[in-house]
């Protein structure tokens, strides 16, 4: 068997690559256990029933695969150097965190040492520092207006306390200064009690 | 403004409108889409009261009042391309859903793409017009994902030329189908076939469930709304039971398989190819995936930019909640991903209409990988969506369980996704379906192409797992 070209954390084709394997590595085991299980004469449907737990997770690291490998594909079409400075800084973030999140699968199909996880738990950490200071900036990108939000905590003004007053004003228990409730109900009870 | 985000605005490294034409796809598409924007926003009527405050009832008559104008909106302004009347729809509805959806988009498109020639000349102009307003009714009280198993039939009686459509049991009647409790007058129906004395499989057949003028259900026919649910207060989601009702021939979609007037059966080309309206859905859905976590995204890392609180530094003032790593870690990983999806939406979305272009010319090789690829992702991506989009709100500390923060609204329409076209696990399974045909394909010696190439090296022994 040929060598892996997954050498860097860092580099995203690698980072395809590493996602790849992980595919390939889960799709292969859960398709082999099937098979062994039919072998054994089990109906097809019971060894795919039996089975399903691994298909399933087969199928997120595929997915997962795919997901990775179009967000690194669409970088080489950007041409502007600042957007796809940050751009590529989300990309390797979403690739590492999602390591960070599967990292089972990752040392269990030897892809990954566990001391290269820690390195990428650390760049983890380090992107957190690099993305903080544009992060306004990249839900701004996303150009959602305040009515398609419609949320008083997201306004692009950020005015955020004094408009929560005013709708929380708005709500119908206030349309009266004493709810009728208090007099049905309050009221009697305190005379009783 | 505030001015955690002013400050926030010009210490960015980036010019956003840049990343905006790349996420729009180009600077053109961007000013199109914020004309079309502009269009609902500098409109008085769809500055509505706000929905929070009033029953379930007042929001669906507010809900089927602002869909009325809205299509009347489009067509004064001409809106007619599929992008442009969604950047308005979604601009009019934000976080809420329109009780009509169904009608333009599944129930249509199985007209348009499902229908014979002769149908589509008949059925879609009305439909268009809304003389007809119809759903998409396929999932029942008792089935739902495993279409096999719906037992809803259409017996065919050559001595009429008529189908009889029929719910046998409870579990038959159709259950949740978006606009079908009150406002559609048609439904397109998803049955067991029987004709000859033989099934011959689930199949699409457009059936008239209220009467044109009067909206009075159309005698053998029950229908009525299925009560609160956890969100979508605007839709009248329905229940539909039939007692023998008797159809023309010619209200089965015949595009690809067909009943001929003595009963005889014409089988389709691929099965799949009855079921394209769902892949239509499920490729739509994970651009909705990216939709609906960048606007959490949004409204939690805006809010962790104005909000201050606690302490990094003894004695110091209160910092932004974003400057807590805590914060960061929570947050940041949402964002890129909304990013991620945002692209493999656009790519699916592509794609779909790619593979659609092919089938229409006789082409079905992609069909699968279309299928397995969108009812994967769309599993994929609306299980970490609505999972990002619960992180958000709890990024928004009390204040995000507030309906004023947007994030319950967000989540509890967008949230169904996991189960609706397809309950999540399933679609997990049909894509390991097609990875596992595949890698025994590749075994055999089979080329692949496509996102499972991949499988072609393993069978070969060229991938194996290496350490870094």
């Amino acid at each position: 068997a040929s060598r892996s070209s997954v050498t860097n954390i860092n580099d995203l084709s690698s980072l395809v690559e590493a996602y790849k394997q992980r595919a390939a590595w889960l799709v292969v085991e859960a398709a082999k256990s099937f098979q062994t299980n039919v072998n054994r004469g089990k109906r097809k449907e019971d060894a795919w029933n039996k089975n399903s737990v691994d298909l399933v997770r087969a199928s997120e690291a595929h997915c997962h695969y795919v997901v990775v490998r179009l967000f690194t594909a669409k970088l080489s079409e950007i041409l502007d150097g600042a957007a796809h400075r940050i751009l590529s800084s989300l990309c390797l973030l979403y690739a590492l965190h999602g390591i960070t999140r599967n990292t089972g699968d990752f040392l269990q199909t030897g892809l990954l040492s566990t001391s290269q996880i820690d390195q990428v738990q650390q760049r983890v950490k380090d992107l957190l520092a690099v993305i903080r200071p544009n992060a306004v900036a990249l839900v701004d990108a996303f150009d959602h207006s305040d009515t398609q939000l419609g949320s008083v905590l997201g306004r692009y003004d950020g005015n955020v306390y004094e408009n929560m007053f005013e709708w929380a004003k708005k709500s119908p228990l206030n349309k009266t200064e004493v709810h009728e409730s208090f007099y049905k109900y309050l009221k009697p009870l305190q005379s009783k009690l | 403004m505030n001015p955690d985000l002013s400050r926030e605005r010009a210490t960015a490294s980036f010019n956003p409108e840049t990343i905006t034409y790349i996420l729009d796809g180009s600077p053109e598409k961007t000013k199109r889409r914020r004309e079309i924007e502009n269009l609902v926003l500098s409109d008085p009527f769809f500055q509505h009261e706000d929905p929070n405050f009033l029953s379930r009832s007042e929001r669906y008559e507010l809900a089927i009042k602002k869909s009325a104008y809205m299509v009347g909106k489009m067509r004064e302004h001409g809106i007619a391309d599929p992008e442009e009347i969604y950047w308005f729809k979604r601009t009019v509805l934000g976080s809420h859903v329109d009780p009509t959806g169904l009608h333009w988009s599944m129930f249509s498109n199985m007209l348009a793409n499902q229908g014979s020639p002769s149908q589509v000349q008949k059925w879609l102009p009305l439909a268009n017009n809304m003389q007809i307003i119809g759903t998409y009714a396929q999932t029942e009280m008792g089935h739902g994902t495993h279409l096999r198993g719906l037992e809803t039939t259409a017996t065919y009686d050559p001595s009429t030329q008529e189908f009889i459509l029929n719910s046998p049991t409870v579990s038959s009647i159709k259950w949740w189908p978006g606009g079908l409790g009150k406002t559609s007058n048609h439904a397109v129906v998803l049955a067991q076939l029987y004709t000859q004395g033989e099934c011959k499989g689930l199949h699409a057949f457009i059936v008239p469930i209220r009467k044109l003028g009067t909206h009075e259900p159309v005698p053998g026919v029950e229908v009525g709304d299925i009560g609160p649910k956890f969100g979508f207060d605007e839709i009248d989601n329905g229940f539909l039971k039939f007692d023998k009702v008797r159809i023309p021939r010619d209200c089965m979609l015949m595009k690809y398989a067909q009943v001929q007037p003595d009963g005889t059966y014409i089988k389709p080309v691929s099965d799949k190819l009855t079921y394209g309206t769902m892949v239509f859905i499920r490729s739509m859905i994970v651009g909705d995936s990216a939709r609906s976590l960048s606007r959490a995204s949004t409204i939690a890392i805006r809010y962790s930019a104005v909000r201050h609180q606690s302490e990094i530094r003894v004695g110091e003032p209160e910092p932004q909640i974003m400057d807590f790593q805590t914060q960061q870690y929570k947050l940041f990983p949402l964002l890129a991903t909304a990013y991620a999806f945002h692209f493999v939406g656009s790519y699916m979305s592509e794609t779909y209409h790619r593979i659609t272009g092919d089938i229409q010319q006789g082409n079905l090789s992609e069909l699968p990988e279309l299928h397995a690829l969108s009812a994967g992702l769309k599993a994929f991506t609306t299980w970490v969506a609505t999972a990002g989009i619960e992180e958000c709100r709890m990024a928004c500390g009390g204040h995000g369980y507030s309906r004023c923060s947007g994030i319950p609204d967000i989540y509890v329409t967008f949230t169904p996704s996991c189960t609706y076209e397809g309950e999540n696990t399933v679609m997990m399974l049909q894509t390991a379906r097609f990875l596992v045909k595949s890698y025994t394909a590749a075994l055999s010696g089979e080329r692949l192409s496509g996102m499972v190439s991949y499988l072609n090296d393993v069978s070969q022994q060229r991938v194996q797992p290496q350490p870094l």
